[in-house]
């Protein structure tokens, strides 16, 4: 899956996802991605997250929509993502999955739970080129 | 911290970002466009077999894809889920958000949908995708998605079906995710 997010220089925010979902799902399953508040949630008075990992869980708790939530209460884009996942974690110990979360200044941050690692891309004013950002899970 | 415009996106795709990046630089073009011209990049390079056509094949072998697209300015939202047989599944998300007053179409409906939109309708199976779901097949069809069904879903394929008697459990043990092998390369 990729989950998306783009602010331009007015502050209007957009997020979006694409994927192919999980292997060997049983035919007609569809997971997270296309799900408002799972996948991906955006406003543009606050910022937007994207999630990814598995869909199947990720989607019973809208962790997309929880982080933006979140950062609407003051908190930061990296704080916002992990307490997203924390529910999942509670009731799902062994799931995997990431949020990453910008804010509407740009200010970004990502949380992950069950990969070996997590990587994000950014490209942001002043950036030359795009930039991988290491998570540890 | 950064400073606007901004484009982020998960796992190390960094041509997705990088045209995403460039869109957003273009006069005139909305985060949107950046969105759409991002996440097609990886349908096309079919990004770590995670996203476009010829991936994670299901049961029957076939790939679908789910796609979404959310403005956050006027919290209009377009999606597709389990879209078969149309490789553009973002542009069709971007359809259904542009064209429709709906949020989500799925499955064969959505398909039609995007056939009425122009776009071409193609199988989404690949060398690759096919030597996947034969591997699976010739694992027992290890691992599934399947619980409490006959034959054992652990060890025999199916087709399944529902026990004769069954017992509901009411144990409060948390359900286990680990032995569907969701990594990098197998998630939403």
């Amino acid at each position: 899956t990729i989950g998306m997010i783009a602010i331009d220089g007015e502050g209007n925010v957009a997020a979006g996802t694409s994927t192919n979902g999980a292997t060997h799902k049983i035919p007609g399953r569809v997971g997270d991605s296309p799900i408002t508040g799972a996948g991906a949630y955006a406003d543009s008075s606050i910022g937007a997250a994207v999630g990814t990992g598995d869909g199947d869980v990720l989607m019973r708790f809208l962790p997309s929509f929880r982080a933006v939530l979140n950062m609407a209460q003051g908190i930061e884009p990296e704080a916002a993502a992990e307490e997203s996942l924390k529910k999942i974690t509670q009731f799902y110990p062994d799931f995997s999955g990431a949020v990453v979360a910008v804010d509407r200044r740009g200010n970004h941050g990502a949380a992950c739970h069950g990969f070996e690692s997590f990587q994000y891309s950014v490209f942001a004013a002043g950036f030359k080129d795009a930039v991988l950002k290491n998570i540890p899970c | 911290s950064s400073t606007l415009p901004i484009v982020v996106n998960t796992w190390p795709f960094v041509n997705a970002t990088r045209v995403a990046w460039r869109t957003l630089d273009k006069d005139g073009a909305t985060v949107i466009d950046a969105i759409e011209a991002g996440c097609m990049v990886c349908e096309k390079e079919q990004c770590d077999g995670t996203v476009g056509y010829g991936g994670s094949p299901d049961e029957n072998g076939e790939s679908s894809l789910d796609a979404m697209i959310m403005d956050g300015t006027t919290m209009n939202v377009g999606a597709v889920g389990y879209l078969r047989r149309v490789k553009s599944a973002i542009s069709v998300a971007r359809q259904v958000l542009e064209k429709t007053k709906h949020t989500l179409l799925v499955g064969e409906l959505a398909t039609q949908f995007a056939v009425s939109m122009g776009f071409p309708e193609e199988s989404l199976s690949t060398k690759k995708s096919k030597e996947i779901w034969k591997k699976w097949r010739d694992s027992n069809c290890q691992p599934n998605f399947w619980q409490n069904v006959v034959p054992d879903p652990k060890t025999s394929c199916g087709p399944y079906s529902r026990p004769k008697t069954f017992e509901h459990s009411d144990k409060t043990s948390l359900p286990e995710r680990r032995d569907l092998e969701i990594s990098r390369y197998n998630h939403d």
